[in-house]
């Protein structure tokens, strides 16, 4: 029916490259990732450090939680606080060489994942829409 | 290789259920919104009218844009405003009855996407990780 095989596949050739993968810095200040993730729309951006090396994910979720105080949201937390405060370290990465399977079961729980050189140096991003796209054109062309 | 079809398996058996999906309703302010976000930790929750109905969709990004005033945050505009007022309606939707392969089209575009009923009610969702774990359940058990 197909031969369709997902782990024959590296992620290299559809990933997001870096080049227009939004993201910001390990220091920037939760007002300025706010305001960074409301432009460009997304709901969660790669974290990276001076040397563009991936640090982590930062969230919209994790900010706005940050925004609510005691008895009401308070904006001040925003200023005060940068996203290495409050950005998810501990997720997943793959490589270039990677297959499409091995991102298929990281995207089962991530809406995208990173993906990095020997250095930890940022090189793209894979995320859901680009491999649901994938498995369309191999069974619904 | 595989006889997976997306085309003959429909949406009803790994639906999300109406009951577990969480929602909001048209005309509660944006202030409550963004708490049932925030607490479900979802970026996007369908809206519903008092009849169940499905109205759309209202996400964080929908809320935080409009808390962004000339100068600075304004959280003033979230009791001012309610989730009709700033939703997404113009959104796909499918019936318990459509395929896994309906649906593939649609999450290549959102993230979920809504089941309802010929009265409009809303019966579930039906998500990007569901499919997902399908296809590797498919392919990878
Ligand atoms: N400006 C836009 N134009 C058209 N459709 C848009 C859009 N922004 C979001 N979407 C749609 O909404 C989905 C979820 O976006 P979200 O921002 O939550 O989640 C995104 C975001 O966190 C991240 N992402 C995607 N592209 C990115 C980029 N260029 N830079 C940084 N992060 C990106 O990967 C996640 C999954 O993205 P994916 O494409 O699978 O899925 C996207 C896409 O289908
Ligand atoms: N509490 C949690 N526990 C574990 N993982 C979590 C989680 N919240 C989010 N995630 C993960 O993050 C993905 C994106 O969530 P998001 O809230 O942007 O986007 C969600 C949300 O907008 C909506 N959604 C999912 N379950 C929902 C529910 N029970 N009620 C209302 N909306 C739901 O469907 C979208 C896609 O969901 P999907 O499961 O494919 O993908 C989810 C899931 O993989």
């Amino acid at each position: 029916l197909s031969n369709f095989d997902l782990s024959s596949i590296p992620v290299k050739d559809s990933m997001i490259d870096a080049e227009i993968v939004a993201h910001v810095q390990l220091q920037n200040p939760l007002e300025h990732a706010l305001l960074v993730l409301t432009k460009t729309g997304y709901n969660a951006v790669p974290v990276l450090d001076l040397e563009s090396k991936f640090c982590g994910i930062i969230s919209k979720s994790n900010i706005v939680e940050e925004m609510f105080g005691i008895e009401q949201i308070e904006v001040s937390r925003l200023h005060e606080k940068k996203v290495e405060d409050v950005m998810e370290s501990d997720v997943p990465t793959i490589t270039e060489q990677d297959s499409l399977e091995k991102a298929l079961h990281i995207l089962i729980n991530y809406s995208f994942v990173c993906v990095v050189d020997e250095e930890e140096k940022m090189q793209g991003i894979y995320t859901r829409r680009e491999i649901l796209k994938q498995i369309r054109n191999e069974f619904y062309r």
